[in-house]
């Protein structure tokens, strides 16, 4: 129990300073068992410096900062143990343009490196344009949904009406 | 084991039954706010055994099945099914000779839910097992739902390291 | 202090309920204090119901359909006692494109209304393009920020470049 | 009382003097992730008097000094005016004859905040109460910050009301 998780936190943190630096093209990112020795009663901390900046604590880190250290995180865990299967639902929401570009990156990087499939939602326009293929949810009828393949030129219509 | 298709029938908004193929590489999902793209991937996360309804973001798991709409009345009953390509034979034993896996659960208003893997009925621990071994399930940290981000972020250190636990 | 408080309320709900019809073209909301009959003791519920849709606890709605709901309550409570200066900032990360455009129409309508001052921090490309005047902020020094003056245009460049 | 100016220095990462003029009508700011916009208007938050250093998403209230970068070295002292155009004669009694008021805070690394209206030192109370008798205020409803908004959809109906007393 106690070495398995230890285990996984090397690796995790192995995936994660890697992530990070890819993600912020730069900088340093680390995480950190604090409040108690043993890893089953640790608490999970995350210090992070962005490229150019002096490290600093998560909370005075901007908006899309903190995502982009989130998601460094979370990918960190999946590619330790590779799910068939990853869902993100609105994840780009804070992003900048420069910072959603490095997100798709890598999303490309990890769905030729796994076996994984990937389902993304998103309003942003440039993910969008990244995905392998688009599906529209619409409710022609007020309450109720329709799932319905859509190319990209439909899906920015999409985004333009009700 | 591979996702390849998830049916959805009177789950939230999904009133008529829909088909959802899900394909290799990068599949993204549009649409304006509040048509239904959240409820698709609960749909999935709900065939694959999640028990909490505050989790399906609803205070009772009733709440799930289609309730009605300014023309539809409401349903009594939903089902989301979820099959799975096993030709990897990567699937848990007992599945073996199964080249295909269906998943399915229905719900029905106050009588609570039941499970079946290819038509037979099974308990609801036995799909959360299922998928538990193909390292993934309805916790899976793979599955980021909407704001879940920000809760990471500022979630307590304790509450982080349960997140890494998934993981082990 | 209680009589206040449950006169603010009322002026409150009023705005509310116009502003939530408003910004969802249609449908129905309500505040309602709960959980003690004094107001000073009560919790501040809301209740409500997207046109074409049943009245439904407000966890079910979706990300974009809450921001909305919240917004109008926020702006409820600014057009019951306008403030000088009002500042938003990346209030429509969550929102789709026809959904921006009726947020915008509100900050126009209540712009004029007031003599309030807006500020919006974005990265919505619709809500640059209703703004009276943009600025931007760079680090071309990393760590070091700088405000200056941009047109459209120009913001739209900022966009693309780290 | 109308908002015209804020002058940043030092603080956080505006570490220049910079001049930010508040025009009327509608104002938008843009920039990368990181480069400072919810920065810029947390000073003016700061500098109307919030005493939590928490609200500025910091450990602690010297954090909002330039603590250096990759080039400059941190600094001791940051400062932030804001300037209220007051020719209507909107402000409370005692501002009769400043047709301008200019609000100042200051804080020196371990030594605390300092505040001056016209230049005059006067406690945090009084710049509190100054900015609340014009209906705002560091605490005002009408400052939405990163992040708020989900707050609110998830605070509890007790934590909601309390949005409520600020505006009674
Ligand atoms: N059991 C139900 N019956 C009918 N409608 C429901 C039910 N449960 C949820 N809904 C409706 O589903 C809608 C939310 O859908 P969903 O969360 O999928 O939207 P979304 O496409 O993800 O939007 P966003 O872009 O804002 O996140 C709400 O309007 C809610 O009222
Ligand atoms: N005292 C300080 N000294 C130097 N840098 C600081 C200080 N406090 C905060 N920062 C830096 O300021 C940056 C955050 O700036 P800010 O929150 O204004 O970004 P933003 O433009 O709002 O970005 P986003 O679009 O992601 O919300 C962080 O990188 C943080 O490291
Ligand atoms: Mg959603
Ligand atoms: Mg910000």
């Amino acid at each position: 129990g106690r070495e398995r998780l230890k285990a996984a936190f090397d690796k995790v943190q192995a995936h994660f300073k890697e992530l990070f630096t890819t993600l912020f093209d730069g900088g340093w990112a680390e995480l950190q068992l604090i409040e108690a020795a043993d890893p089953l009663e640790a608490g999970l901390e995350i210090l992070a410096r962005p490229p150019g900046k002096k490290p600093q604590v998560m909370t005075l880190l901007s908006g899309g900062e903190q995502a982009l250290t989130a998601l460094s995180l979370i990918f960190a865990i999946f590619l330790t143990n590779p799910a068939p299967i990853c869902v993100l639902d609105e994840v780009d929401a804070p992003l900048d343009d420069a910072n959603v570009e490095r997100f798709c990156n890598l999303l490309d990087h990890m769905s030729r490196k796994t076996e994984t499939r990937f389902i993304t939602i998103t309003h942003n326009p440039i993910t969008m344009a990244r995905m392998n293929r688009l599906f529209g949810v619409t409710m022609v009828e007020r309450g109720v949904s329709q799932l319905v393949s859509v190319n990209l030129e439909e899906a920015e219509r999409f985004l333009e009406t009700a | 084991m591979k996702f390849t298709k998830l049916q959805i029938s009177g789950f939230k908004t999904f009133v008529d039954a829909t088909e959802f193929l899900i394909e290799p590489g990068l599949t993204g999902i549009v649409g304006p706010n509040g048509c239904g793209k959240s409820n698709l991937v609960e749909a999935m996360r709900w065939v694959m055994g999640e028990n909490s309804f505050k989790a399906m973001r609803a205070s009772g798991m009733d709440d799930v099945i289609f309730s009605g709409s300014g023309e539809r009345r409401a349903l009594d009953i939903a089902e989301v099914a979820l099959v799975l390509d096993n030709s990897d034979n990567s699937a848990p034993a007992g599945f073996q000779d199964s080249p295909i896996i269906e998943v399915t659960r229905q719900i029905e208003r106050a009588e609570g839910s039941t499970y079946r893997i290819n038509g037979r009925e099974v308990r609801a621990k036995d799909v959360q097992l299922l998928f538990a071994d193909a390292s993934t399930g309805a916790k899976s940290p793979a599955l980021v739902r909407q704001g879940q981000i920000g809760e990471l972020i500022s979630a307590k250190p304790q509450a982080r390291r349960r997140i890494l636990e998934e993981a082990a």
